[in-house]
């Protein structure tokens, strides 16, 4: 007797944690700690507040208890510009909702992070998470809740008004089983590389035995935003096709192709139309199914789109990344290689790469620093594809860097959608285009050390022994 | 103006197709073809049928097309007990419904892999995927059917029923793009290692121009069927527990526990609540919430808990393993070594390991096959936990193994939960246990070809000169 079910987002995800990286509790912990700074690094930057967030870590309850795991509370507060009471309950409290579904550089992007943080407490310490937001700065909105995983809805029990001090911002509570030993140093390694790309931010952080740890912001501007893009012709499908078509409201395809795609001129939507066969003055409502599949077919083999440009993208940029790197790892040489544009599959993204040589901080050997979108990506390096360009595909002999050279390589991805290849953005596939970016970035970053090295010349080679 | 959506499961892994593994037309194809065997194959076996499974892969539509990516129909059709009408739509159109979210070892898990096939069909060609059952030999059923990526529902554009010819079974014949040049090498090595630990199973392939392989079934006699099983102590969370009291029936604490946990008796239950502080004859709807977290936590930290059983496993065999491994490999030596069952977060698991060498088939070096409840798994070796330990924990040296010694590996891990890492059930998370006992399993292999190279002796190493 074969009996069906259907679960829910948040039963899926409760069941599969692993999947969503919440897999034992010191990488929980962990895990929280990122998802509610994430979220506080994107609120801040959309609305262009320079970021003040407070993180702290406190033993909860059982006061004798001091071996671990154990329950620990985590706080992370914000100046952000807070989250609309309407939409608190299910932004923490519901898998798959969020405002980040939209084509443009966040941090986050499933709709999911918090409320796993909320889902993970709840399942192992039985507390409710604590939501405290202001949008205003006059009052403040708390909400205590939980999560009905098997509903995927949130179940509030507690909802309170009090008079805000002026300020907005949001601070979430929740409790949850970590094993704050094991993920100490992941932690401290987090804030660090924050901090690094992230210089227009002031971190704190408080630990479980109250040692304050504190990233003061180096530079009073933040990047230039980046803005909601169009789709590009080489990353739509059928289904997204069909889509636009039916919320279209233009007369003529014409007009459709050059109001719905990224950087598409009418000359180049006519030519366009004329290769896949369709009369540009046709009513998009009037393209029957054959033409929709014809038209997305001739999007990916037509040759004369225009490649993303950079507007819908927020690199570090070269002087934030260099002064970083010099205040981070006091190097003895450091270059920055910042990308053009480009895009997989339709979708923009750059690269940029520094590389970092000698100096007081690096130990011999390579050392490799991830970030995407500006976070630090601490996990299964060596299936990341920085790694396997690093690795597999760069020949350091060549650049005459040996093995043991004391030197670290730092690449940042920034997109519209990074291919994270799970749902805990661990690490990232490789996709051939960012493969080859990469490659070309960290391989101009070593003809630029290469020069250095040899100018440095015989000198070198009698101080390394 | 921040705005807010919430979007459907199938709409998540619509936009986040990567996250499932179907990430371009060549993967995809193979995805697609997996996916389906995987359901037929697991649905066989539940009903202890000997599978005859076809396959057929057929260019699709445009006469004159001959580059690829290009539309190819795949179609699998089993013998297996078919799919209730009543169901079919649901199994096929919506992410997060099947028959698989019990506690017993199966290939599928998810609820999701047949839907994803449908889907990347239909956003990629617009077609309609095509359903034939039939559940009594009697009548067969024909849906033609959609997904509505928005609502996570199926759309039935055809429903039709007709005489069956005495045969129960389910065909599926899916439209998608693929890249079959790409993807061939791997989708034959699928079947050919399918058949390796599946060699009760006829497996016909046909490809895209017409050639036919044929992998006969070796054997009549099916493994004993996994039995569905009873969570174990430690791997029960808060939720868990909770719902566990909600449904129960029991009046005590006492009968609560045995009837409800994996191998618990009596005198052992009763010892476990006086060591979590609570009477055996307590009504459990009486706990309260802090009670629940103690009783929790203590479940952790009892020690007398029996070890899970085997009897919800079904592991490939010794038997069966040699005479893939003879049949494939055609080794100088082989032994296989079966460890006995273990667990992880309280989930039952056992790992099986062959280690070959020499023989007409391998090449000089170290090859690894790796399996999961049967599934062959060809991608992101170099992340798999099976890889780790070969690589990273095991000293080859020490048992007189050259590196490039003509060597394979393989290693198949059974359980009622497999913690793969991803959605596309690429590899496996190095769970310590997991790892442990793989390196037991590859340790006592590696003793035994150490016996063996030594009692060939220097006539070994004349021959290898
Ligand atoms: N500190 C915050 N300030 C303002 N808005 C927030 C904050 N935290 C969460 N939100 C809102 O709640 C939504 C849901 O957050 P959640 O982390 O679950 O998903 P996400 O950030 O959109 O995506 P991801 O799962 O990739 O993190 C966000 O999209 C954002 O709108
Ligand atoms: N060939 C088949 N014969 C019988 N039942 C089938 C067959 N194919 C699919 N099903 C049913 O449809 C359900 C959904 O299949 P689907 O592949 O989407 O999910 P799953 O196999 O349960 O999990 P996973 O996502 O891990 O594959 C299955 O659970 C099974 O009950
Ligand atoms: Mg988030
Ligand atoms: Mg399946």
């Amino acid at each position: 007797m074969v009996t069906f079910s259907e679960i829910s987002p948040s039963e899926f995800f409760y069941r599969n944690r692993d999947l969503a990286g919440f897999t034992n509790p010191a990488r929980a912990l962990y895990m929280a700690v990122r998802e509610l700074v994430e979220n506080s690094l994107d609120a801040c930057e959309l609305t262009r507040m320079l970021p003040d967030i407070y993180v702290r870590i406190v033993p909860d309850g059982q006061g004798g208890e001091t071996s671990e795991p154990r329950a620990y509370r985590v706080t992370v507060a914000d100046n952000g510009p807070g989250v609309d009471p309407h939409h608190v309950p299910r932004a923490f409290g519901k898998v798959f909702y969020g405002s980040k579904y939209v084509l443009r550089q966040s941090r986050g992007m499933f709709g999911m992070g918090g409320t796993m943080a909320v889902l993970y407490g709840q399942i192992t310490t039985n507390k409710p998470v604590k939501v405290t937001t202001s949008v205003d700065g006059k009052s403040r909105h708390i909400f205590e809740m939980l999560i009905d995983i098997g509903e995927n809805k949130p179940i509030i029990l507690r909802r309170d008004t009090e008079e805000a001090n002026g300020k907005t911002g949001t601070r979430v509570d929740v409790v949850l089983e970590g094993d704050f030993t094991r993920s100490a140093q992941k932690i401290n390694e987090y804030f660090k590389q924050t901090a690094l790309v992230g210089s227009y931010a002031n971190l704190t952080f408080v630990d479980p035995i109250g040692r304050i740890s504190t990233f003061e912001r180096a530079t009073e501007s933040l990047p230039p935003p980046p803005k909601e893009t169009l789709p590009h012709p080489y990353g739509v499908d059928v289904e997204a096709f069909k889509r636009m078509v039916k919320l279209n409201e233009e007369k003529t395809m014409k007009r459709f192709m050059t109001t719905h795609f990224h950087r598409l001129g009418d000359k180049t939507a006519v030519k366009f139309l004329m290769f896949a066969g369709v009369k540009p003055e046709l009513a998009p409502e009037k393209l029957s199914n054959e033409q929709v599949v014809t038209i997305v077919d001739a999007l990916q083999r037509f040759q004369e789109f225009l490649p993303p440009d950079a507007s819908c993208l927020s690199p570090v940029g070269e002087q934030i990344l260099s002064t970083g790197i010099l205040k981070e790892l006091e190097p003895e040489f450091s270059t920055v290689v910042a990308r053009p544009p480009s895009s997989y599959s339709g979708f923009p993204f750059l690269v940029e790469v520094g590389l970092v040589y000698g100096g007081k901080v690096l130990e011999p050997g390579r050392k490799l620093f991830r970030f995407a979108n500006r976070i630090p990506l601490l996990y299964d390096e060596s299936s990341d594809v920085s790694f396997r360009v690093l690795n597999e595909e760069i020949d350091w002999r060549r650049y005459h860097v040996p093995d043991e050279a004391p030197v670290a390589v730092i690449t940042h991805i920034c997109s519209t959608k990074v291919p994270y290849k799970t749902v805990g953005k661990e690490y990232i596939a490789d996709r051939p285009e960012i493969e080859a970016e990469i490659r070309n970035a960290v391989r101009e970053a070593l003809r630029r050390l290469s020069l250095y090295l040899s100018k440095k010349g015989s000198m070198e080679a009698v101080q390394r022994k």
